[in-house]
């Protein structure tokens, strides 16, 4: 169950953008 | 140079583009017991972002189901309840045969951006949490 949050967590960061 | 939080006000996306635009907003949608749903669109955008190279293939299907999971299959969630339920089968068929597209969200995500753009995103222009903050 860990490694789903993990993996949506990752996927959510992935999409935000980068700080300026 | 225009300040960032009035270039928020100008639209969602120039909201979503900017880090603290986006903090802010989702510190607003917590209060509204709606953050799942910017949750949801940025795992849509960052699933449709994930490339298709080796041994990615596992990962995508992963994540689908995490997604569904998470946000899709409770159907008194918030982002639950304002997805189509011809756009709900869509997915799930998608997953039952194991046809992971990165477009697959695509649908799902309109519906939620729809429901921000006409409801929670000017809700949060007017709100307290963004008029402090301006």
């Amino acid at each position: 169950i860990d490694s789903e949050d993990d993996l949506l967590q990752e996927c959510i960061s992935s999409a935000m953008p980068k700080k300026k | 140079p225009t300040p960032p939080y009035l270039k928020w006000a100008e639209s969602l996306h120039s909201l979503l583009d900017d880090q603290d635009g986006i903090q802010l907003f989702r510190k607003f949608l917590k209060q509204e017991d709606c953050a799942d749903m910017l949750d949801f669109w940025f795992a849509c955008s960052g699933f449709r972002k994930l490339e298709a190279h080796e041994g990615n293939e596992e990962k995508k299907v992963k994540l689908a189901k995490a997604i569904y999971k998470k946000f899709i299959l409770d159907n008194n969630g918030i982002v639950s309840r304002q997805i189509k339920p011809a756009t709900k089968c869509f997915i799930k068929d998608c997953l039952m045969r194991r046809h992971i597209d990165p477009a697959m969200f695509d649908q799902a995500q309109a519906e939620i951006q729809t429901m921000m753009e006409e409801n929670t995103y000017p809700l949060f222009l007017k709100s307290d949490t963004y008029l402090e903050y301006a």
